[in-house]
């Protein structure tokens, strides 16, 4: 049955849906089948590989708040062997909606229930927050993949993203580990990138994969095109790093 | 009385608090006397000017949970004439408790009018997202002042933020108006900046600050030092940006 990896950070802009979008497309290049899931209101992660706003008539936010089958909001996307259950911009609303009733925090966790056999990978897209979509999320997922952006202030939140993770095992999901701590944006002209990352190599030793994701204009020019960017580009420099990242995590589960 | 400015953006990582820091320090350099608000529970904006956790022991949660009187609040920064009510992490819980009481989203609106008279202005620095938080930002500001990074997904959300401050305006605050948008990290080695400053100007005219702050690395290293980048390094291009968008500020509101 598939592994569900939550992509999550509290930190904004760090590039959790960059990393959502090319690992899930890097993986299908691997030759595996994945489903990537858009929680994030903004719904970047639909744009970025071509869902267009009038074609979101069912999204995540039905799933969550009227219990529609999840298999009405799969579709498939340009890349083969991805598909995606996208995001609308009600979602920034269900919170409130969902917020009192019983069993808010498991809504995601039940539905993917219903198709984590047909996947090998279940890919989740976090809003930048830790509300309950997040929590929905962390419920719902094996294991939560970090992605760290090589400035100070991503530094700052890591510690207390960790506790919140290490909460949500305590509280709702004891399965739940840690996937790993992933460097992005790294800018090797400049000393700050390479001091985030000692630091960090330095107190999560193991923990943080060895896959660094270079700052690479292409990664952020693919999205206007909506594709990932080894469809957009696949020579370039991010294209590489984020299959590197896909075959690192592969051999992580001996699946490769 | 103060004007209040509320720095929003639901997309995350896109300058909001380096612009809050900043543009508070241009202003203060130019002789204005400032307060800074953090109202995100992140506490960037705190960290960025050197107020450690340890002495966040009253903060903006205590304003807008349990009525703490906002002057208890108030603290000094590094920076002559620049004031802050610091974050705390609380402030993520604070939706919650908030959530369901009458006023909730005027609690911060009605603190800030006891100590408007002090002030030249006030700046407050928002979450990433479009929650209570934000809602009580845009409730007691005069204005909205959006950062755009000059990227796709940034340039996506920026439609719907509009509508939001509209519908604030509309609700809650007659008095809001859009104080400007403000392009930032710009960087002009990629067309992908262009491509997005242009797009933004042809939709939006005059609203568009003439000044472009440019992605400079020593803006992203000055909070690591609890400094403004024009204290870190007064003659860098990113310092030499902000204290140009201070002084437009200042001419649009005929007060330089
Ligand atoms: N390695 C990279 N090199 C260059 N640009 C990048 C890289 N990774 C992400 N970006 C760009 O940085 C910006 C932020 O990335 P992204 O939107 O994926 O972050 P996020 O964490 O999902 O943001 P949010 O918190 O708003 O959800 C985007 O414009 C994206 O295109
Ligand atoms: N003009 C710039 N040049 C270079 N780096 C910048 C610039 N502006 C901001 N940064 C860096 O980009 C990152 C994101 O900026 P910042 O944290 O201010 O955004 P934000 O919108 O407040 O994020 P959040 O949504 O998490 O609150 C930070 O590491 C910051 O130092
Ligand atoms: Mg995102
Ligand atoms: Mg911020």
């Amino acid at each position: 049955t598939a592994r569900i990896i939550a992509i999550v950070n509290q930190k904004g802009g760090v590039g959790k849906t960059t990393t959502t979008i090319n690992l899930a497309a890097a993986l299908t290049l691997h030759g595996k089948k994945v489903l990537l899931v858009d929680m994030d209101p903004q719904g970047n992660a639909s744009t970025g590989l071509a869902i267009s706003r009038k074609l979101r008539g069912i999204s995540i936010y039905d799933v969550l708040t009227d219990g529609t089958d999840i298999d009405e909001a799969i579709q498939p996307t340009g890349v083969e062997g991805l598909q995606i259950v996208p995001s609308h911009i009600d979602l920034s609303a269900a919170e409130l909606e969902i917020g009192q009733q019983a069993g808010r925090t498991t809504r995601l966790k039940e539905a993917l229930a219903k198709v984590a056999d047909k996947y090998d990978y279940i890919l989740i897209d976090c809003p930048p927050a830790l509300g309950l979509l997040t929590v929905n999320s962390l419920a719902a997922a094996s294991s939560a993949l970090v992605p760290l952006q090589c400035e100070f202030y991503a530094l700052e939140g890591l510690s207390q993203l960790l506790k919140t993770v290490e909460m949500a095992k305590s509280s709702i999901n004891p399965k739940l580990v840690i996937e790993g701590v992933m460097l992005t944006m790294y800018d090797k002209r400049n000393r700050l990138s390479s001091q985030v990352a000692e630091d960090v190599k330095k107190h999560l030793g193991r923990a943080v994969f060895k896959t660094i994701i270079p700052r690479n204009v292409r990664i952020a020019e693919a999205p206007s095109f909506g594709q990932p960017v080894m469809l957009y580009d696949p020579q370039c420099a991010g294209a590489t790093a984020y299959m590197a990242l896909g075959k690192e995590l592969l051999n992580r589960h001996n699946r490769s």
